[in-house]
């Protein structure tokens, strides 16, 4: 499963619908310090289910929806939208295994938890942790795999580990 | 099971060996369990020895050599098991210009298998994109995507 | 003693409200105390509001905010009771160009009641060094100083 | 009390006697990852007293004598010297009062412990600290303050702090 497009509408500092299509080979996101280069990751690992506010920088995971800046005022909810290729390189559930493309959606509302949603379909949190592990990119914690995203700041960790933390790696990987 | 995990350990030993050099320009590093008699609970151990000095205690090590040794084992791991996308988030910040040449080279040959996502503020990382993707706030508080250049 | 706590704490206070917006280029920021009541026991907490952004948990800032809002708090405590001389080593590793012309400025104003001992790979900030040292591992695992700028 | 001069010997990286001096304004230390510019804020922690081998990155505080490299063996001492300008502005103990210099020196040999010297007499560590805490650097633990020293990667932690740790900081300057 390739990464095709991720469609970002209210989560974080992203107020504004945007669209980041990917290829193949390297992508770079740049821009000044706080524009929202991270904050793209965080949608990226939330959409695909992370279940806790601290790994995405919050405090309740409400706090992933657009706040509100000095002009304008918050918004209600936030909507991500991950759009795969499927080249049948991965081990998709039976229903997907005939689709070009595989879309997982997660949206929330203020006082409302998560709604999970695949091609357009209202699913569960499990259905999208089986297809994202499926993929290659999910099994470890916060359902997907340690070394395939390396957060600001993190990189180090792997070094200042205990030797039990960086066996996980291994076993991510077995 | 212990013996997928051996398996596992051996592979990615072999990838971590490999790479160190490479990104180093020199030195050799080596992965060892803790406790070898019991796979399914022993620890894994990082031998280092950048070009030139000593195996010392990794913790010695400085900033930049040590997130060149953790990436060494980060592609090493994906090199074994390569998921479709990988997310580098400002890996290169502590990194010296002969470094991020370094990892540039590396990423570049991840990028023949995977996608790779990489933030940076370096102007170099950034050459070596196939796609890149500028993000502003021209209005404050609000991100816009400023445009896309294929490179 | 307590009253020396409020002193301390409302005169920080003061210089940190002060040189937030001087490194954010606007904004406002604050401390308070947790508990008021128990000046022998209480925590301080940040209020953080960069230029046109609201006021948020300040672990949702960004990288290089994070380390913007960090230094305002330390150069604070400076500005407060200077010690005779202060190292830095790489703050400036997570700062863009803009962020890294505005620290400069501070670290300028500093160094004219206080020794700076700045550790940088970036050119701007080695641009507003008034002493310039070069170290070098031509020899593998040897250090060497090799040059001293009087710039 | 003023910087003056830093004489580093046999400490960690530093196996050639090397002189640092130091003047007004601000001192730039450069160069490529890996060379000893880390290593010279370790030997200033650790002239002025630090005690924790893990402060300075090492398991053990024999760790900072210089390990030996490809081409050379290990040292069997390290020393390290800070020589401060008395210009009248510290709390400096009576019999120091009147000199313009004052070196504090330290010393370890292989095992044995270190070795305080204060301008070439033995002396104990809390004369050391005591030292550094009249010129205005001491006072928190590691017998310094936390805001004249910033090492690598520490800034991030002021922010991510609890509520207590940040209290320390206003402590240290009270
Ligand atoms: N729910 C929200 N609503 C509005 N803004 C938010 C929200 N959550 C976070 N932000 C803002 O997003 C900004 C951080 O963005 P991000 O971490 O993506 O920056 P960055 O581009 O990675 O910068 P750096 O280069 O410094 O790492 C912060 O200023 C933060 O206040
Ligand atoms: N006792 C020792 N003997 C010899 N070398 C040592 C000793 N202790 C540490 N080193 C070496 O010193 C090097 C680290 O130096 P240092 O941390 O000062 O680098 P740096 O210049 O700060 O680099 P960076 O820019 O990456 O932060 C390591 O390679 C380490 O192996
Ligand atoms: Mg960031
Ligand atoms: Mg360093």
């Amino acid at each position: 499963m390739k990464l095709k497009r991720l469609d970002i509408h209210g989560f974080k500092s992203f107020y504004h619908r945007t669209t980041i299509a990917f290829d193949d080979g390297v992508t770079a996101i740049v821009g000044p310090n706080g524009c929202g280069k991270s904050n793209i990751v965080d949608s990226m690992k939330w959409v695909m289910g992370e279940q806790g506010a601290k790994a995405l920088r919050g405090g309740a995971m409400e706090d992933v929806i657009f706040a509100g800046s000095e002009k304008r005022g918050p918004m209600g909810i936030a909507e991500v939208r991950l759009t795969f290729h499927n080249d049948g390189s991965a081990e998709v559930p039976t229903r997907f295994r005939e689709l070009d493309e595989i879309a997982i959606e997660r949206r929330i509302e203020r006082d409302r938890g998560s709604d999970y949603i695949i091609n357009k379909q209202r699913s569960r949190l499990a259905d999208i942790q089986d297809l994202i592990a499926g993929t290659g990119v999910g099994s470890g914690p916060g359902g997907r795999r340690a070394y395939a995203i390396i957060e600001q700041g993190q990189i180090g960790r792997l070094v200042s580990a205990k030797a039990d933390e960086r066996r996980l790696l291994i076993e991510e990987a077995a | 099971s212990r013996r997928l995990f051996a398996e596992t350990f051996e592979a990615v030993n072999r990838h971590f060996t490999a790479l160190f050099p490479r990104l180093f320009r020199g030195g050799t590093a080596e992965l060892t369990l803790t406790d070898p008699d019991d796979l399914l609970g022993t620890g894994i151990e990082m031998h280092v020895r950048p070009p030139g000095k000593k195996v010392q205690n990794v913790t010695l090590l400085s900033g930049g050599e040590k997130a060149m040794c953790a990436l060494a084992l980060v592609f090493a791991v994906f090199r074994h098991k390569p998921s479709p996308f990988c997310l580098l988030d400002e890996v290169d910040a502590p990194l010296d210009d002969a470094n991020i040449g370094r990892f540039n080279e590396v990423v570049r040959e991840m990028a023949e298998t995977s996608q790779v996502v990489l933030i940076t503020h370096n102007k170099r990382t950034m050459e070596i994109a196939d796609m890149l993707y500028g993000i502003t706030m021209e209005e404050s508080g609000v991100s816009k995507l400023v445009g896309v250049r294929m490179t």
